[in-house]
């Protein structure tokens, strides 16, 4: 099963045209390894992206370094994950329909 | 199904046991049809309300296209049993019950779904593998011959968005629109996504205005009002390319070119917190809203024959 343990998913939310197609941007650099939850759009809309541990650095260092600004929706999406599956496994099943 | 627990997310096997559960305990409203099969042969599943009469005026509801977006099967199935609760108690949903067929296909990606929950809670896509291509999958909702493999849509198979070899490339697609087209009398179609809470029409490959763009509108309008009676959630919406973004292959695109004019696509509620992982405590309060959304639109469609 795949682990998602130290992904982040980011909340960008582009201030003008020119942020709008530096995240764009950012969807080309395959080797982030990144996943667009919510596409870029337009100003001011909400960008949600995961960011996999090993290129989170380097994705926040090229945000910082443009000027956008982010917040962390997701501080570690295997922590919910796993909250979820618990969930999911804590709750008593319906019996099975007789066959 | 009065047992089933609606408030907890659910498997694929629960959903398709209760889908059978659901047609044993109301025979005379709800039959299974099985449209087709999936890539990894799973059977798709589309559940007829019907109070009789031959190839009646229909509405299509589909939830689940894309297999991580674990709210929109929920509300399926609370959907589903919602139609059988309020069928000869509600007189609006009895109306239209008296007139016409509702169609939910409650998983409309069942390998992708199987997929999300024994291997990869991430995942969107369908499941078949890509010649040439060591990643898998396909967009389903980047499948469809309308505007196909325009900008909008990625031709790259490792693209969450791929929109595949060709057109109608996804047997739960093709399943889709063989049955679509042989019906020939489906009078809404509404396809269910999640999460950026809003209501969306055609186009999405094209910034030129549907014909019915005016009555889509204000159509749509009122759905989000009514939506945003019950928990002040907040939807915006218009037609897909000027809402979202240009996407191209879309099913709304497509179904609103075969003649279906109440086409819509919705995307339910974010909560700014969770994502994908929207805690099990909102499935139903998400469920209810949308519900009433859905009732302003298939009530409009009764009341408007085309």
């Amino acid at each position: 099963k795949e682990s998602f343990e130290g992904h982040q998913v980011l909340r960008i939310i582009p201030k003008d045209d020119i942020q709008l197609s530096l995240i764009k941007e950012l969807e080309d650099m395959i080797h982030f390894e990144v996943d667009f939850w919510k596409e870029v759009t337009r100003v001011n809309t909400p960008v949600d992206v995961r960011v996999p541990f090993h290129s989170l650095q380097s994705v926040k260092i090229y945000l910082e370094t443009q000027g956008i600004e982010y917040s962390i929706m997701i501080e570690d999406l295997q922590v919910m994950l796993d909250e979820e599956q618990k969930e999911m496994m804590s709750v008593a099943r319906a019996p099975e329909p007789r066959n | 199904t009065d047992s089933f627990d609606y408030t907890q997310y659910h498997t694929l096997s629960e959903i398709y046991s209760f889908q059978d559960m659901l047609v044993a305990e109301n025979p005379k409203l709800v039959s299974k049809i099985v449209i087709g099969q999936s890539y990894e042969n799973r059977p798709l599943n589309v559940l007829k309300f019907s109070t009789g009469g031959t190839n009646r005026p229909a509405i299509w509801i589909d939830t689940g296209i894309h297999a991580r977006e674990w709210i929109t099967q929920a509300s399926g199935t609370w959907f589903a049993k919602k139609l059988v609760t309020d069928y000869g108690t509600d007189p609006a949903l009895t109306a239209i019950l008296n007139n016409m067929d509702i169609f939910l296909e409650i998983s409309v990606n069942p390998d992708g779904f199987y997929y999300t929950h024994n291997n990869n809670r991430m995942w969107r896509k369908t499941r078949k593998p890509n010649s040439g291509s060591s990643c898998v999958g396909v967009d389903p909702n980047r499948n469809w011959d309308a505007g196909f493999g325009l900008p909008g849509a990625s031709g790259n198979p490792c693209s969450e968005t791929y929109h595949g070899p060709k057109a109608e490339s996804e047997s739960e697609v093709k399943a889709i629109v063989d049955f679509v087209k042989s019906h020939g009398n489906i009078k809404a179609f509404i396809s269910i996504h999640s999460y950026s809470q809003m209501l969306m029409y055609p186009f999405g490959y094209t910034t030129t205005p549907a014909k019915d763009d005016a009555e889509l509108h204000s159509l749509a309008e009122k759905a989000i009002t009514d939506l945003a009676s019950l928990y002040g959630t907040s939807y915006t919406y218009g037609s897909l390319i000027d809402t979202i973004y240009q996407a191209s292959g879309i099913t709304i695109d497509w179904t609103y070119n075969q003649g279906i004019k109440f086409s819509y696509t919705f995307e339910l509620r974010d909560t700014g917190r969770y994502g994908f992982i929207l805690p099990a405590n909102q499935i139903v309060p998400t469920a209810q809203e949308t519900w009433l959304a859905l009732m302003t639109i298939m009530d409009h469609t009764n009341k408007n024959p085309y």
